[in-house]
């Protein structure tokens, strides 16, 4: 079960609170995967008291610190959640691993979350970073049955014989892939356009000791402009997700092998 | 038995912290599990006077007695809250009717801690489709307030209360200002607590 309490001395008006939280948790605690189960109990609490703001000061909402995603609180809220997240995903149980699946699709946010999801859930993949294997196969197997992307590709027509092709959110020609490691040095290009990279297998697995590891995953690489800023049409057409989740140990199944009810 | 933190976690739990004005936390032990004889178990984090609060809870069709009460509390007003309980060791899910009366109760408990007429929003964690020893709970929630303290010590402490199969204790705070004309000058904090290392995938809204 997830819990957590958040508690701000700025003053924020009660209306405008529960935007506010799940907003960022939308982009915070919702975006973290130990084990794909999700608890019964998972509940994130947000009180804010007003105490080091002056009677006289208007509450937060209604000044430039808040109205957009980019003003400052807003920033510092999220931020806060996100950090909070990703201090469970270091707990996860019996992980060694801290990993970020960073996914971007030109189709919606919906496909990158769908993609990143699936890669974080997998059990296969996970194993795969416990054991320091560089197995990029099981990431993009992963991403191809994401529930979402995979139920999208045939949908029934009007007659009962036929099923007609949707757009797909995904191509496996535009699709790549590439481990960043954690210590700053050039990023592990594993699969570029559909196309596998020869991997130095000593440096994938270089990459693999170290704690923490991210995975980059473009599903709309198609040889340009493959940063996510400025202000073509391409950019402006991207939707970038962050998932964290860890590897998957023995020692998950020892401790909850063990757990009683 | 005393719960100790691995070496390569110790790096993740903060040796201070700027805690929000007029935040207090609280822990103390109720022993809601029988294995445990020694660990707090009972949380308490409030704020000195009522304030507003949201909360985000699972989406779960199986929704814990504690969420649907939070929930039912939070849709008839978002104001004049004390803050919340939490109790670590049994999630109180699944345990039907009473499973809300005692959710109920815990939050009565604490809310005649303060002798106002305000609300306490409940948090359980721990083990599923067991009923709460909650005459062990109400008992200890007074001692959580008597408990209750600004310190880094009793924030800690309380995010140490809320840990189940958790390493380490996971509490952040920071301390902020604003660009805005109406801000300057002023220093605000936010500090939170969280627990959780398995059954993780959460989808609260």
């Amino acid at each position: 079960t997830l819990l957590g309490i958040v508690c701000t001395d700025a003053k924020i008006e009660a209306a405008s609170m529960y935007s506010l939280l799940q907003s960022a948790t939308e982009r915070s605690f919702n975006c973290i995967s130990i084990d794909g189960d999700t608890s019964t109990n998972d509940t994130v609490a947000f009180f804010a008291n007003g105490a080091a703001a002056s009677d006289d000061t208007p509450p937060l909402q209604n000044s430039d610190d808040y109205r957009e995603d980019t003003a400052a609180f807003v920033k510092v809220f999220h931020t806060f959640m996100c950090d909070l997240a990703k201090l469970v995903v270091r707990d996860g149980e019996g992980a060694t691993k801290f990993v970020t699946i960073n996914v971007t699709s030109d189709v919606s946010m919906a496909t990158a979350k769908r993609a990143a999801t699936s890669i974080a859930r997998s059990a296969l993949v996970k194993t795969a970073l416990y054991g320091k294997d560089a197995n990029w196969g099981r990431i993009l197997c992963a991403i191809g049955y994401a529930p979402g992307i995979m139920d999208s590709l045939e949908v029934p027509s009007e007659s009962p014989d036929h099923t007609q092709s949707a757009p797909p959110q995904i191509s496996p020609d535009r699709t790549s892939l590439s481990f960043i490691p954690s210590d700053g040095s050039e990023e592990l290009k594993l699969l570029v356009r559909g196309e596998p990279e020869t991997v130095d297998e000593a440096r994938a697995k270089a990459i693999l000791e170290m704690e923490d590891l991210e995975i980059v995953v473009k599903l709309d690489d198609d040889g340009v402009d493959s940063g996510l800023t400025g202000t073509s049409d391409r950019a402006s057409k991207r939707h970038k997700v962050t998932v964290w989740t860890c590897d998957l140990s023995h020692e998950y199944v020892t401790i909850n092998g063990d757990y009683r009810t | 038995a005393e719960r100790s933190i691995p070496v390569a976690k110790q790096k993740y739990v903060p040796t201070s912290g700027t805690y929000p004005k007029g935040f207090l936390a609280g822990s103390a032990y109720a022993g809601v599990k029988e294995s445990n004889k020694s660990y707090d178990d009972i949380a308490l984090v409030v704020s000195e006077k009522p304030c507003p609060a949201a909360a985000v809870t699972t989406k779960n069709i199986f929704k814990a007695a504690p969420v649907h009460f939070c929930r039912k509390a939070l849709k008839s007003s978002n104001e004049g809250y004390q803050g919340v309980v939490v109790n670590s060791g049994c999630a109180n899910a699944v345990t039907g009717e009473l499973g809300f009366q005692h959710a109920a109760m815990m939050a009565e408990a604490a809310d005649k801690c303060f002798h106002q007429d305000t609300q306490t929003l409940v948090m359980s964690t721990g083990v599923i489709g067991q009923r709460l020893p909650i005459d062990k709970i109400t008992n200890a929630i007074p001692k959580a307030y008597q408990a209750l303290g600004s310190t880094h010590d009793h924030w800690l402490n309380a995010a140490k209360a809320i840990c189940t199969t958790d390493t380490f204790p996971k509490l952040l705070s920071r301390s902020f200002t604003l660009p805005g004309s109406q801000h300057e000058g002023k220093e605000y904090r936010i500090a939170g607590m969280t627990k959780g290392a398995g059954m993780i995938h959460p989808n609260m809204g």
